[in-house]
This record gives C-alpha cells, sequence and structure tokens, in this order.
C-alpha cells in the first residue's frame, strides 16, 4: 500500500478524550466525540452525511462525497478503502470492513451512503 | 506507549458557517 496508515486505528491504541481520560480506540462512543468537542475550545462536532462513494484514482482508494453541517456544504475526501470514520450512534465504519479488520484489527460496519459520520470543524468560523 | 488525542480520529472536513 503507497500510503501510511494511520497507527491510531489499530486496536488497542491508547486515546486520550478532551477530559484527559484514556480509552482504546475500539471502545469509543458516540459520546465521547460530543462530550470532548462540548469542552474544546477550538473543535465543534459536525455530522457529515455520506452522499457518494465512488472509485478513487488507485484501486485501493475511495472518494467519499460528505454534506457536511447544517449548511450541507459539499465535500469530497479521498480515503484508502480501509480507512474508517465514526457513525453517529453505530461506531467504526469503513468501505471495506474486512480489509480494516484484517489490518488494524478494528471491529467495523460497512460505511453506506446515508451514514452520518463525526467530523470537526473550527469554532467561531463566521 | 503512544497516547493519541481524541481528534486525530476524526476527519477536520470543510469548515462550516454554523454554530
Amino acid at each position: 500500500s503507497p500510503v501510511a496508515l494511520p497507527p491510531f486505528f489499530m486496536r488497542g491504541s491508547i486515546i486520550q478524550l478532551a477530559d484527559g481520560e484514556l480509552k482504546r480506540v475500539e471502545d469509543l462512543k458516540t459520546e465521547d466525540f460530543i462530550q470532548s468537542a462540548e469542552i474544546s475550545s477550538e473543535l465543534k462536532i459536525d455530522s457529515s452525511t455520506v452522499e457518494r462513494i465512488d472509485n478513487g484514482q488507485s484501486p485501493n482508494a475511495v472518494v467519499i462525497q460528505f454534506s457536511v453541517g447544517e449548511l450541507k456544504a459539499q465535500v469530497c475526501v479521498e480515503v484508502l478503502l480501509e480507512y474508517p470514520f465514526f457513525v453517529f450512534g453505530q461506531g467504526w465504519s469503513s468501505c471495506c470492513p474486512d480489509r480494516t479488520t484484517q489490518l488494524f484489527e478494528l471491529s467495523c460496519a460497512k460505511l453506506c451512503v446515508g451514514d452520518v459520520c463525526v467530523s470537526l470543524t473550527l469554532r467561531g468560523l463566521r | 506507549v503512544p497516547v493519541f488525542p481524541w481528534h486525530s480520529l476524526v476527519p477536520f472536513l470543510a469548515p462550516t458557517q454554523s454554530d
């Protein structure tokens, strides 16, 4: 794979929440992201709905089109098939859950059009 | 053991003007 995989998605990785609490990546819940963003002075949680999933430039990549936030800004990102996103109320999800499980040992659901993912934006932008 | 901040796990998508 030509693109380095982020190490923090590996099962067992230790994640620090905004209040200092430590959790394993596989134990994170929707509330952990919401509460961390609530006490962050710079970051805000947005809801990003998956609008389209298309093939990427390389066979192991996909282009995901999101509708971001209340303004429904259209944003495309190209990621590896196994790249996990956190879906509200569901947890880690990727375009190829089998690959994510194989590479990261992280249990994943299949990311589908209509799923609402946790994303971040900056506070105070007007 | 490395510790990663929670915000590394979430994509930073285009800023919106909502608040």
